[in-house]
């Protein structure tokens, strides 16, 4: 996989061209992106050059041309059909995140053990009980399941998605799942900002 | 900054080798923990060299160095006091999250506008209204705030932070934050991570 890192800007220089698209801009620097999001230009322009579009020297960037490239790039030209399981706070609050809406993530059913829960809606998505996974992944034709429940219980539920068909799994629990060969796992830990946070808070107080 | 990739994979790193010291193991080797997290070796001693630590040929790293320079060099070895704002869904699950207080981020206090959430407690820290910030962020030694309020309020309420003398931002809004020169923002958004799922689901399909 190309480089992770450049990868992971990409979303924010998309905000970015995406603002200049709205300002009626047709072309747009790397250096004014670069400045932007406090990063070096030739970073950018490394990063840029991913897409295969290609700027001109003072001109810049075809504003159109990048938005496009990228967005191929990332695949988010398709939707990719997704359902998540643990409707608690962290999973709410994904259902809620209107940027992956616009970025073609579509969380079309959620799934709870508590039964308070079930029937209920989160964010405008309904929480089923755990036994109806296997019929909705068929029915909803569902690639991607976001995984919110707690650590203790995040590889039995991984049985549960394999066994429904399911073959990427976004985990933002602590477990190291045990997938068979092909199957695509992301592993997403909030403490890895926080670690850089931290790096910048003790370089301030030096 | 040393770069940020590097400083994003130490917490996992951290994970593998508080492991195998629980095992009771000494030494740790760079390629043992490259497969457990399917990176390469080189890539894993690169990093861990900014740590000052070497490890020895066929024996591997001291796990117990190992381990203190990785928490000495991420800051963690001292407790960062925060508060939260907007003690909502994403709010409440980031006050909910065993591994900061494990890295020593402690959330002391969370604030929100609506008056029916203060007075209560969000995974045991306590609401308060807005006006008490300035209040709190002195009496509780405060030095960073986290940042969970919805979009269209994030300005006014970083205004509000910077007049209690907060030093550093987490900012989860889709806002670019203005502050003076010299407060550290550092904004995070999981669309990043939903990219680099997005390339390997579609690196896979193809
Ligand atoms: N990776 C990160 O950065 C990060 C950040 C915050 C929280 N988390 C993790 O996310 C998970 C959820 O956190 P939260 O704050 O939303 O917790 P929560 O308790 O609010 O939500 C968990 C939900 O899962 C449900 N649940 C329990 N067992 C289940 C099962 N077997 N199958 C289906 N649903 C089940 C519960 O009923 C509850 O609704 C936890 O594992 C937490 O550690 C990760
Ligand atoms: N960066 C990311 O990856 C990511 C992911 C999910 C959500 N979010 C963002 O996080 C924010 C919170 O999301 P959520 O799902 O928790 O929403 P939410 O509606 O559950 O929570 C928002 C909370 O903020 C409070 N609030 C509103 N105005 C306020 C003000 N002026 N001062 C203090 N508190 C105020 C509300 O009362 C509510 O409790 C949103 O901006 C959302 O876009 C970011």
């Amino acid at each position: 996989i190309s480089s992770v890192p450049t990868i992971r800007r990409l979303p924010s220089y998309l905000h970015i061209i995406e603002a200049a698209q709205k300002e009626g801009k047709d072309f747009i620097s790397g250096t004014v992106i670069a400045e932007e999001l406090e990063l070096e230009p030739i970073q950018v322009r490394k990063d840029l050059a991913i897409t295969g579009i290609s700027g001109k020297p003072r001109i810049g960037f075809p504003v159109a041309e990048l938005l496009d490239a990228i967005t191929k790039f990332l695949d988010w030209h398709h939707t990719h059909r997704a359902i998540l399981v643990g409707a608690g706070n962290l999973g709410t609050a994904l259902a809620g995140y209107a940027e992956f809406n616009r970025h073609g993530m579509s969380i079309l059913a959620a799934f709870d053990s508590d039964s308070r829960k079930q029937g209920t809606r989160i964010n405008g998505v309904e929480v089923f009980p755990l036994e109806k996974i296997g019929e909705k992944v068929k029915e909803l034709e569902i690639e991607l399941a976001v995984l919110t429940v707690p650590s203790p219980y995040a590889q039995e539920t991984t049985e549960v998605l394999l066994a429904a068909g399911i073959k990427a799994i976004w985990n933002f629990t602590n477990i190291k799942l045990k997938v068979p060969k092909g199957i695509i796992v992301q592993k997403e830990d909030l403490s890895s900002g926080y670690a850089v946070l931290s790096v910048k808070i003790a370089r301030n107080r030096n």
